[in-house]
């Protein structure tokens, strides 16, 4: 049988915001090490990726290698269920037909149990090659997701550009332009607050906001986020969420024609 | 006019 059990599950209820706009349908793949996920969106422009190790429930038990295919809109449904202090529980028999999960109150005094039919899902798993990045910008999250927020009231596109000044993001369209350039900040006591380039080639690429936006869902999992830029490569968008995992995403690039 | 691109372009089926 599989089972884990997450004491935080409010974890689990953000990891589900942030994929369930992007992917409509994933399996989530449950080994010893853990819980992935990897999916495209429906446009094959972006990839998900996520991983919640093993050692981050209480207990995890997997006997046996499972794919449990999912329908995001109905496991986010059931997610909203669950209260913010709520411990989740996943389970699964090991040749499933469908997942139960559990939601138990911080005094066990309320247990909800919901059960979802699983599907067959034929997803295609890409391999995703170690690139050597021109630039790795590091920011806290909010200050991403602001920064697409505000980009996408002028453009449909943001074109990020770092060199050894820092990094600009700037959009353009029938009103007009917007830029917003970031420097790499000297603080070195607020950790969280920084913004740190790590620069090995300048590099200048355009992508989609819409799917950018898309990617901030994330934010709630992390203080900060890793924007990995190659030239003519898709960008990684990275949060890396404290005891567990991670969620990464990839976006194709817009390429002048 | 800038064109998207998709992901299979540049990460492979395993």
């Amino acid at each position: 049988m599989f089972e884990a059990r997450l004491v935080q599950g409010s974890l689990m209820k953000k990891f589900m915001e942030a994929i369930k706009d992007l992917v409509k349908e994933a399996n989530w793949d449950c080994t010893g090490t853990g819980i992935s996920l990897q999916a495209m969106d429906t446009s094959h422009v972006s990839l998900v990726s996520l991983l919640l190790r093993s050692d981050g429930f209480d207990p995890y038990r997997c006997d046996r290698n499972i794919s449990l295919g999912i329908n995001m809109e109905s496991m986010a449904k059931i997610m909203k269920c669950a209260s913010n202090d709520d411990v989740i529980t996943i389970r699964s028999e090991d040749h499933p037909d469908n997942v139960t999960f559990v939601f138990e109150s911080p005094n066990q005094e309320k247990v909800c149990d919901y059960e979802m039919k699983l599907m067959d899902i034929d997803s295609e798993h890409l391999g995703i090659p170690d690139t050597e990045y021109d630039a790795i910008i590091s920011m806290p999250a909010s200050e991403f997701q602001r920064i697409c927020r505000d980009l996408s009231n002028i453009g449909d596109s943001v074109k990020i550009t770092c060199n050894k000044d820092g990094v600009q993001f700037s959009a353009q369209g029938d009103t007009g332009i917007g830029k917003i350039a970031l420097k790499q900040n000297a603080v070195i006591d607020k950790e969280d607050g920084q913004v740190s380039i790590e620069l090995n080639d300048p590099v200048s690429l355009t992508f989609a906001l819409r799917y950018l936006t898309f990617f901030t869902k994330a934010t709630p999992l992390a203080s900060t986020v890793t924007l990995s830029v190659s030239a003519k490569n898709p960008v990684a968008v990275e949060y890396r969420v404290d005891d567990i995992g991670y969620i990464r995403y990839y976006l194709a690039p817009k390429i002048e024609e | 006019v800038a064109k998207q691109g998709v992901i299979s372009q540049y990460f492979s089926s395993l």
